[in-house]
This record gives structure tokens, sequence and C-alpha cells, in this order.
């Protein structure tokens, strides 16, 4: 798609004609990340039958998808791509509550995903739990390192606990981990990183993929205790949710040096204070 | 005192309900009123401290009164929506400088000066379709301001906005801004 090619004096990011992140090219690295999908998917919440713990609803401390496939939230897009001095943006709208902004600053080292989420329609009485996958080509082998609860970032295998004989049952959940800052997968020369501004849930269930929760909206209770659906009408047709995911292609030798920067100027980014004034600029200054 | 109420907020916040989402409904609309209302008290202190650092040596001008823009991320701010002037000032916390690109959510165009007077390279850009439409956006703003902000270490600049004239308004609609659908 020649018309959407976001580049800067750092990175590349091509799209497909379908509009569907393409790839993203380290240039100074001469390194790419090639996307063999990315976008918005949705599970459906396992509705349960809570007289019986066994078959416990996903609910606000569960989560458990009915079945392990994520669907894709529509079949097509629409792509809108702004290009300017201080930035270029490819605007990708999958459907009337799900849509990403994908940018790159002039001279920035990072790819910004804006994804906006919400309000989940819930019409069909079926409560959906909507993530943002990753899907790449990098050779993961089943590891994807995650930080934990604010402490180191630790080592994640996939269908596999470290201190004991771990049986699979919950194939997607049993695989989900607290994101809170950061999450990685790599291989020998290359690493994908994908900083968030805000605590989320998230795994690799394949080889090459992250995918991250961003939004839910359940219609049952988990019967865990909090005694109510994570389904929130009260404004009338649930909430719209909008973050941001930066997204950094690197070797895993120079990985950190970005993360870790980059993850401290997003908690501690400049506070923004607006004032009214009626001078004209020679009074003012 | 005033920032007490925002820690208190804060310090609710850390109980594991809160932390995890696990809350009731109407629990999680109080956690939102008592950050709302800590938020609110705490601006007075950005505003002690502003009216401290930004008159001049030997001068006491009046400083106008700072306020924070909470729905910026939606691109609303209601405040300076069609104001012909305006100032935003940015503190950056950190022990380095920063550069960073600032969107300020605009209906027409302005020129943005830096604090040293330089007119900076600022792009009107616009708002995407599905911001404008997101349930409960009251602002009829549909374009944004971009431009890259330099900021000294724990410290602040303050760029001024001033409208441009109509005629100059013109001009935008053969600026460089590319757009594809």
């Amino acid at each position: 798609n020649e018309e959407c090619v976001l580049q800067n004096q750092n990175l590349r990011v091509d799209f497909d004609d379908q509009g569907n992140l393409h790839q993203i090219v380290n240039i100074n690295q001469k390194i790419d990340v090639s996307f063999v999908s990315q976008g918005f998917y949705w599970y459906q919440g396992f509705p349960g039958n809570n007289s019986q713990s066994e078959f416990q609803a996903s609910g606000a401390y569960i989560f458990r998808p009915l079945t392990p496939n994520a669907l894709p939230v529509s079949q097509t897009r629409s792509i809108t791509c702004i290009k300017a001095q201080n930035v270029q943006t490819a605007i990708i709208v999958f459907n009337d509550w799900a849509s990403q902004e994908i940018s790159l600053y002039d001279e920035g080292e990072f790819v910004e995903v804006e994804w906006t989420v919400g309000p989940i329609p819930i019409n069909d009485n079926i409560g959906k739990e909507i993530i943002i996958r990753y899907d790449t080509n990098i050779q993961s082998q089943s590891k994807y390192y995650t930080d934990a609860n604010g402490r180191e970032v630790l080592e994640r295998k996939r269908d596999y606990r470290p201190t004991w004989n771990y049986t699979v049952v919950e194939t997607v959940s049993g695989n989900y981990y607290p994101i809170n800052s950061r999450i990685w997968i790599k291989e020998d020369n290359r690493q994908f990183t994908v900083l968030t501004d805000r605590s989320e849930g998230g795994g690799s269930i394949q080889d090459g993929s992250i995918e991250i929760m961003v939004h839910r909206r359940l219609l049952h209770d988990d019967r865990l205790g909090v005694g109510e659906p994570l389904n929130e009408t009260a404004y009338g047709e649930g909430l719209v949710v909008r973050g941001r995911h930066f997204l950094i292609v690197e070797p895993p030798a120079s990985s950190a040096r970005y993360h870790r920067v980059g993850s401290q100027r997003l908690f501690m980014h400049p506070i923004a204070t607006f004032a009214l004034t009626q001078q004209d600029y020679n009074s003012y200054s | 005192n005033s920032i007490f109420y925002l820690s208190e907020a804060m310090g609710v916040a850390q109980h594991h309900d809160a932390v995890s989402g696990t809350e009731k409904q109407e629990v999680a609309f109080d956690y939102a009123q008592r950050l709302a209302v800590g938020i609110d008290a705490a601006e007075n202190v950005i505003n002690q401290a502003f009216s401290k650092l930004l008159p001049k040596d030997g001068q006491s001008p009046p400083v106008s009164n700072q306020f924070l823009c909470q729905l910026s991320n939606i691109s609303q701010c209601l405040e300076i929506d069609g104001q012909d002037r305006f100032t935003l000032t940015l503190w950056n916390p950190t022990i380095h400088p920063v550069v960073q690109h600032v969107r300020v959510p605009v209906r027409t165009d302005y020129t943005v000066r830096d604090p040293t007077g330089q007119i900076v390279l600022s792009e009107l850009v616009p708002i995407s379709y599905a911001t404008q439409n997101i349930p409960g956006r009251t602002s009829v703003t549909q374009k944004q301001i971009i431009f890259k902000a330099s900021l000294p270490a724990l410290g602040f600049n303050s760029y001024y906005f001033e409208k441009k004239p109509e005629e100059e308004e013109e001009k935008y609609k053969q600026s460089k801004v590319k757009i594809t659908h």
C-alpha cells in the first residue's frame, strides 16, 4: 500500500491494501518484524452455571473464554492515512466500537498504537472479552516475558510452570499473566516489545503472537464475591475505553535501553495545564 | 493540606478490588468520585506552585488560572474551545530533558510560540471520525494541533497560542498535510 507508508528517521511502518499492519522496519538496525495479522479479536465469555464452581462463569475475577478461538471483530476495515511533518498516522476503523490509530512521530523511536474499544455490544446476550493481537514472524519458542505486578520481568513459558507439573486445562487463560507495563517476545536478533499505558493482561498463545486484553463486558457473575456481572450499563450502553500501546522493534541486546527509558517517560509524562489570556503576544511576552 | 483529598483517594484506590476491578459498580463510582474531587483540589496546588514560578523577577503580574484538560485523550477541552488566545504549560517531572509531541484539540488553526517567542512548526490535522463519535463527547472540535515541545529536566515551558486570521486559515486547505482514504 504505497499510499500509506509511515516513515521517519528510525522506523518504517507498512500496511497492506486491506488496511492491515504489515511490517515494522527498524531502519538503523536493519531488522524488521512482519505481521501475519494484527487487530482486534474477541472471546466469548463462558456463561457458566454458578451453582457449582467447576462451571464457573467468566466474570470480574475469572477470565474463562467459552472456546480457545478468538474471533475477529470485523472482516473488513477502513484505513485513513494522514501525513504531516510532525506525525504520520494510519487510522484503522474495524467497526462501530473498535478502532486504532497507528502513529509515527518525527524522530520517534516507538510506534504508537492508540486503541479505542466500546461500548461493547451485548444485544446478542453474549459476554465479550476484547483483545488486541500482534501475530508476528518471530520464532519465540513458547517463551514470552511480562513484568509481574510491578516487580521484575519474568520469563513465561506456554503451558508450563517452573515449580510443579502443570496439567493444561485452560489453554488461553492458563497462559495469561499480568502486563503492568510491558510484554515482549524475542529470538536471536529480534525482539518485539509492547509497552502499555496501564495494567492489562495477556499472553502469547501461539509462537510469535502477543495478545493483550483491553476491554470486557460480561453478563454473569463468577460467584467469587463481587455479586454482580462485569457489565457497565450505568451509562446506558457500556463504557468506551481508550489506551495506548508502544511498539519497539530492536535486537534483544539493545531493547532494554528503549523499553526502560520509554516506560519511565510514559509513567512520568509531562503534566499539561492550560490558561486563558486576553493579552496579545507583545503584552504577554 | 489541599493535596490530601487526592492522596487519600489514591490510598483508597490501592485496595485490591480497585486495582483489579473486582469492586461493585457503585463502589467504582465512589472511587471515581473521590479521585475526581482530589484532582480538582490538587489543581489549586499546581496554581500555587506556578504563581511562584511564573512571574519574572521584580514583577508581580497576575498569573492566569491554570487548569487541566482531563478529556484531552478524546480531543475535548471545552475551556479553550474557540478562544482567541490561550497558553499551554508543560511540566516535566523527570530528571532528563524531554522532547514530546503534544496534541491540542482546536476548532481552527493557531500560531504557536515557544517560550522565546519563536513560532514553532505546528500542524492542524483532523480528529478521527471514531473519536468525534465517542458517546459522551460533547465537543464539536474536529481538528487538533500537533507540535514538538522541548522541556528542561524538572522544569516547564509555556507555549502561547493565538488564533490565525481567517485568510491564513484558508491556507490550511492547501497545507502540506496529506490525507488518503
